[in-house]
């Protein structure tokens, strides 16, 4: 996180805020309820109190507006420039602009404003930009669905009011780092030719062609996904991606969610319904056999047969050597499984059923 | 001669927006020269190099499609770095 420069902040803890003018875009209660809840981000985790009045100068006042609107930073037209907010201080200090060539909605369809407002309100209260990809102070749009503090922005804004009183403050998501040696993983996969690893609503992806971990949303490459995944594998013959979450999968060939899906698990697998979810799933291009990993147990499916082979649950302990208990996430290299166990990670020889090596679940990371 | 070669239009786009983008995010001052004719040294290569930093982008000093990509994203108005 980035305090703004010279570190203006409010010296009183009671703030109030008016919405000068609405955009036509949305409902004036949707609008309301936007900017109430983007206030809320942020008193939720400080001794900051927000009230909405309804006349004369508030501290911070907000309005949509067009173009040059005379304040030395004029709007772009449609995209762009979003909206913009200024630090904390008398006058204009604190107000929130939007700019109303935008499209404004309370949904997925760019630009929620609900997300930009929370943002702005960041700047209002002395924030600066972030780094930081996952935070909400991070200056490109993202809207991946919710719109919540990352343990960045929490740490920024109460590095400069303190924390809350309230004691049940809300759990804040940190954006995972490539080189944390406490990174564990919830799904990885091979994709034509190169590795991607899910944790939490994001990916993270070796590319060979930089030297930093590619990190982003999930939601860039695949909007329709859930936010955060269980299981994946790759059906290489067929350039598919299948993703898991509870009792639903999706399947993709590149960027596109195929027609259909999401599907459940029983239907086109065979599971019986004890199975909730899956843990981890990995498939073996030559044979086309794919390992369904659930708990203690797994699965063998046939890829061409399209169905569960017989015999299967059986116990992963007994078939795959020292791989004991719950499988977090598998990928298969290079005629080698790649089974990930908390922050371990064990190279495993299929052919000759044993370990090779211990490594961190970070180890492709080059950290 | 069939004469100079053209810059393509797209690319003549990008460096207006190059520009744009630098003057409104990262205080580059707007001396009105561009970005093609800059040596190695100059204020743009620099602030470009300062907008990648940020982004987390291989710090090259041109605008590479990578750069480009961030750039065309829509965003806050607010300067990446302190005016």
């Amino acid at each position: 996180f980035v305090l703004t420069d010279g570190n203006p902040r409010w010296e009183k803890t009671h703030l109030t805020y008016r919405i000068e003018n609405y955009t036509p875009d949305l409902p004036q209660a949707d609008v309301d309820s936007a900017i109430e809840k983007a206030f809320q981000l942020w008193s939720d985790v400080t001794p900051l109190k927000f009230t909405k009045v309804f006349e004369d100068q508030a501290d911070i006042m907000i309005s949509f507006v067009w173009g040059d609107h005379r304040d030395n930073s004029p709007f772009d037209g449609p995209g762009g420039n979003l909206a913009h907010a200024f630090q904390p201080g008398p006058g204009i200090g604190g107000d929130v602009h939007f700019d109303e060539d935008e499209g404004w909605t309370n949904n997925l369809r760019n630009y929620n404003l609900y997300r930009v407002a929370a943002h702005e309100l960041g700047h209002s209260l002395g924030l600066s930009h972030s780094t930081d990809i996952g935070a909400l102070m991070y200056p490109n749009y993202f809207f991946t669905g919710d719109v919540q503090l990352s343990q960045d922005d929490v740490n920024g804004i109460q590095a400069i009011y303190g924390p809350s009183s309230n004691p049940n403050k809300p759990i804040a998501p940190q954006t995972p780092q490539a080189c944390d040696s406490k990174l564990t993983f919830d799904a990885i996969t091979t994709i034509r030719g190169e590795v991607m690893f899910f944790k939490d609503k994001f990916y993270m992806r070796i590319n060979p062609f930089y030297p930093e971990v590619e990190l982003n949303f999930i939601s860039v490459f695949w909007p329709h996904l859930p936010n955060t995944l269980e299981a994946a594998y790759e059906v290489a013959n067929r350039d598919e991606i299948r993703f898991f979450k509870g009792s639903k999968y999706w399947a993709a060939r590149g960027q596109n969610v195929l027609r259909g899906y999401p599907k459940d698990i029983y239907t086109s697998f065979g599971f019986p319904k004890t199975v909730k979810n899956i843990d981890a799933a990995v498939s073996e291009e030559d044979t086309g056999k794919t390992y369904f990993f659930v708990a203690n147990k797994y699965w063998r499916y046939d890829e061409y047969k399209r169905s569960m082979d017989a015999g299967y649950p059986k116990i992963i302990a007994h078939d795959f050597p020292g791989i004991g208990h719950k499988v977090d996430a598998v990928f298969k290299k290079d005629g080698f499984f790649y089974f990930f166990q908390g922050t371990r990670q064990y190279k495993y020889d299929p052919k000759n059923r044993r370990i090779l090596t211990l490594l961190k679940a970070n180890s492709w990371f080059n950290c | 001669s069939h004469g100079f070669p053209a810059a393509s239009k797209t690319q003549e786009q990008d460096v207006e927006m190059v520009q744009k983008y630098l003057e409104n995010y990262y205080n580059l001052k707007n001396d009105g020269d561009q970005i093609e004719r800059q040596k190695k040294s100059s204020p743009v290569v620099e602030k470009l190099k300062q907008m990648q930093e940020f982004f987390g982008l291989k710090i090259t000093g041109k605008p590479d499609a990578e750069t480009l990509n961030v750039m065309k994203q829509p965003r806050c108005g607010v300067p990446d770095m302190a005016q």
